[in-house]
C-alpha cells in the first residue's frame, strides 16, 4: 500500500484529510479486527490528523491506539 | 440519544460522514 504522507495530506482538504486516512487505516485494522474495523477506524477518525499521522509511521502507537479504540468500544457497548 | 449512533462507521470508498460539517 502507498504510504500517506505530510504533504499529501496538506495538499487535501479537512474533510478530504479524513477520507484518505480512513483509507489507509481501515485495512491496517481489518487485517487485526475483521468485523470492528469500521468502527475502530471511526474511534481512530476522531484522533487529530497530525497524531494520526504519526501513528501512520509508527506501527507500534497505531497498534496500541487501535487496542485502546476497541477498550473504548467494548466499555460503549457494555 | 446521539451516543446509540457512535462511533461514526468508516466505510472504504464511501464519504466519510463522522467529521464535522466545516
Amino acid at each position: 500500500q502507498e504510504p500517506l504522507t505530510a504533504s499529501m495530506l496538506a495538499s487535501a482538504r479537512p474533510q478530504e484529510e479524513k477520507q484518505m486516512l480512513g483509507e489507509w487505516l481501515f485495512p491496517f485494522i481489518q487485517a487485526t479486527h475483521p468485523t470492528l474495523a469500521s468502527k475502530i477506524t471511526g474511534i481512530l477518525l476522531e484522533i487529530d490528523n497530525s497524531e494520526l499521522l504519526h501513528m501512520l509511521e509508527s506501527p507500534e502507537s497505531l497498534r496500541y491506539k487501535v487496542d485502546e479504540a476497541v477498550a473504548i468500544l467494548q466499555a460503549h457497548q457494555a | 440519544s446521539s451516543s446509540v449512533n457512535w462511533p461514526p462507521e468508516f466505510r472504504p470508498g464511501e464519504p466519510w460522514k463522522g467529521y464535522p460539517n466545516i
